[in-house]
């Protein structure tokens, strides 16, 4: 474990809790992507299969069932909670997340470590996490300004795995032969996927307005 | 047993 990566798993949690406790409080998931949230527990239902399997340690364990907890439960919350369903906005919220999954499945059926059920999917979740949050970005740009929390959780979002690639970076000097290009690329795909986000929402910080993002 | 460590990342 080091610093960077600690620092990503935290933004990570942040970037969840900041979310939930939006929803929780305001009862409101204006201008969140259920698309995004749905992708995001598919993402880790995939990728902490192993969790009842291979114990790594309580803080990996602890931590994949909050992002499993989480996730799932966001969904629940937009879908099914009697107030805060009322303010999804679906017919904004229309991107076709099913084109992502399969695209993703077929990739991680071509590319993965080793061919099995566990690493395809290990490797599914990863080229899935890497455009899990497309519908929420086009979401931003179909809703125009967004409100802050929002704006935290996307940026939060992007940071975790800005954080991670240092991680990464670290690793590769510090451990021999540590070399995973599935993860490097789909992580890297993942920040980049965030970059304009960053940037309009620097740029929204510096003039402290609302977060506008260009038509 | 090939401990793959990148998968004791989140």
């Amino acid at each position: 474990m080091n610093i960077f990566r600690l620092a990503g798993d935290l933004t990570h949690l942040a970037s969840v809790l900041v979310l939930l406790l939006k929803i929780h409080t305001i009862k409101s998931c204006a201008g969140i992507s259920l698309k995004t949230q749905e992708l995001y527990a598919i993402v880790f239902a995939t990728r902490y299969l192993d969790l009842f399997t291979t114990y790594i340690s309580l803080y990996n364990t602890l931590m994949k069932l909050i992002f499993l907890g989480s996730s799932f439960s966001i969904v629940w919350y937009i879908r099914k909670h009697k107030i805060v369903r009322r303010s999804y906005d679906k017919d904004q919220d229309t991107f076709r997340h099913y084109f992502i999954v399969l695209p993703c499945f077929v990739l991680a059926l071509i590319i993965h470590e080793k061919f099995t059920v566990r690493e395809v999917l290990w490797a599914f979740s990863l080229y899935l996490e890497a455009v899990a949050i497309l519908p929420q970005l086009v979401l931003l740009q179909r809703t125009r300004n967004i409100d802050n929390l929002t704006g935290q959780y996307v940026f939060l979002l992007g940071a975790y795995r800005a954080l991670y690639i240092l991680n990464w970076i670290y690793r590769y000097f510090t451990e021999p032969h540590f070399v995973h290009w599935i993860t490097w690329i789909s992580g890297l795909v993942q920040t980049l996927l965030y970059a304009d986000f960053f940037y309009y929402y620097f740029q929204s910080m510096k003039n402290n307005g609302k977060l506008q993002l260009p038509a | 047993v090939d401990t793959d460590s990148i998968k004791d990342e989140l």
